[in-house]
């Protein structure tokens, strides 16, 4: 009777959680239309933009490379390798295939 | 996207999920693949 | 009983989804409200000075940022049409996305680390659905890490 009960109670809690799990479904693809409609809104996209100060105060000191590239872009980014001198080499390919990229270096100076 | 026999990580500007570049980053910190 | 270990397996998977599903959601809410948060700054920045910012001083979404050491000797090579990029960096770097810069610049109301002050959430709650207030509440305090049924 025990492992009955136990069966009955966990085909409850499954049901559950498909209900749960339907939610949420529902629930992230209406706020990707949502982020999609506020993001291509004209007036709201004139003002989506932020300034050089706002970047380099998030990386203090670092060097920045900003990348704006058209959708679908494909950035490679390989294993570090170590080069002929020892040192290890990072890399990073960009690839578009339907417009150019644009890529602003800043630092604070 | 994914990983290739030659061990790169693939992002893709406007479809990609933020947890890539995590991905990214963590390979270039620790020098594994995810 | 068989039938029961089944169940219970087939119980842990659906809670791993629903898990990485409410994940993915917060990720989303957080994604609306910085976005809308910037959106309101910018305009109201430009309603005080009465004109935008020169363009050259501004970077719009969407963007990557790759950041590394102001020592790091970086090598680029760019093809003709701008099509094709190759940096090489002598150290290390992270990348990390346009919504990633505007959580650092407080742009999501402190939500991404459940550090949320009261006015804090006032102002998030105006800017997602009124459906999806309950997982702010519960974001506010912490990210919400089990499943939570509103």
């Amino acid at each position: 009777k025990e492992v009955l009960d136990q069966l009955q109670h966990l085909k409850a809690q499954i049901e559950e959680l498909e209900m749960k799990e339907k939610d949420l479904d529902q629930q992230k693809i209406w706020l990707q239309q949502s982020i999609k409609n506020v993001s291509d809104d004209p007036t709201n996209s004139r003002f989506a933009y932020v300034t050089h100060d706002d970047i380099c105060n998030c990386f203090s000191g670092d060097t920045l490379l900003a990348i704006l590239a058209p959708s679908g872009t494909q950035l490679e980014v390989p294993v570090p390798e170590l080069g002929q001198n020892g040192q290890k080499k990072y890399q990073v390919n960009l690839r578009s295939h339907s417009g150019p990229i644009q890529v602003l270096l800043m630092n604070r100076e | 996207g994914g990983l290739s026999p030659r061990d790169k990580i693939f992002y893709y500007f406007s479809s990609s999920p933020s947890k890539r570049l995590r991905e990214i980053n963590s390979m270039i910190k620790t020098g594994e693949t995810p | 009983a068989q039938e029961c270990q089944n169940l219970e397996v087939e119980r842990q998977r659906k809670l791993e989804r629903i898990k990485q599903k409410q994940s993915q959601l917060q990720e989303l809410i957080l994604q609306q409200i910085a976005f809308k948060n910037l959106v309101q700054r910018n305009r109201q920045q430009e309603q005080q000075t009465s004109r935008p910012p020169p363009s050259n001083s501004v970077i719009h979404l969407p963007f990557i940022i790759v950041n590394t050491s102001k020592k790091t000797v970086i090598d680029c090579s760019i093809s003709n049409d701008k099509f094709e990029y190759l940096f090489n960096f002598d150290n290390t770097f992270e990348i990390h996305d346009d919504i990633e810069v505007l959580k650092r610049m407080g742009m999501a109301c402190g939500l991404e680390s459940g550090k949320c002050s009261p006015e804090d959430l006032k102002i998030a709650r105006s800017l997602i659905p009124k459906a999806l207030e309950p997982y702010l509440t519960e974001m506010a305090h912490g990210s919400i890490n089990n499943v939570y049924v509103p």
